[in-house]
């Protein structure tokens, strides 16, 4: 799932 | 994931490769801003720390790791291996004036105290502005070769996309990061001149984009 500060984008 | 996060990152993936290849087959860094690529490349470094203590998916890492080669490589080409065709005359943009405020505004505003959040905040910040140095530099020579227009078309199309993407989670997932979508924004506006610019010269078949 994602972090919770968008550190899944690029 | 979805298709304006995975557009987006295809842009920006095309973007990069189409100014490698571009130095690679002509020989040639003229009327590139090493500067603007070196930001970009201490981008790419303190935004992926985060490859040594979390792991996100196949896909993050593999595009993080393509992303730091091919900009580490980039640098390569333009001052070592292509130094000569560096046009380091036109390239005066004072990077220190983007580092100064970016160092201290990553600072002030973070969402933790600690070295990797405010390293990835620098890198959030930096990459907003990491792109002025190349409009700058075209703005000073007057004019721009199709291909580097091309690749900023493409960088500022995954900026562009980016957006979509966050419209899009902020409604599906309730998703809101606030320093990435403000800067996000700040970044993309940057492009709209020069996207402009380009609709309305290089996609009309000029060789070069000239400045009005």
């Amino acid at each position: 799932s994602d972090s919770p500060n968008g550190k899944d984008e690029l | 994931m979805n298709v304006f996060r995975l557009a987006g990152d295809v842009s920006h993936l095309v973007a990069i490769i189409i100014l490698l290849v571009k130095i690679w087959r002509s020989k040639s860094c003229a009327g590139i801003s090493g500067k603007s690529q070196v930001l970009f490349a201490l981008v790419f470094t303190t935004r992926y720390l985060d490859l040594f203590t979390v792991f996100i998916s196949a896909y993050n890492t593999i595009m993080k790791v393509v992303f730091l080669a091919m900009s580490y490589a980039t640098v390569y080409l333009i001052y070592m291996r292509f130094r000569n065709m560096y046009d380091s005359e036109n390239d005066t943009f004072r990077v220190e004036f983007l580092l100064v405020p970016v160092i201290g505004l990553s600072f002030l505003e973070n969402y933790a105290f600690t070295p990797l959040e405010i390293l990835w905040t620098f890198s959030i910040f930096l990459e907003a502005v990491a792109i002025m140095p190349q409009l700058f530099m075209i703005t000073k020579t007057g004019e721009a070769e199709s291909i580097t227009t091309h690749y900023l078309f493409f960088l500022g199309l995954y900026r562009a996309l980016y957006i979509a993407n966050w419209v899009w989670r902020y409604h599906t997932e309730e998703f809101f990061d606030q320093i990435a979508v403000v800067s996000g924004v700040v970044q993309t506006i940057f492009y709209c001149d020069f996207f402009y610019l380009y609709v309305t010269r290089v996609l009309r078949g000029k060789a070069k984009m000239i400045l009005p």
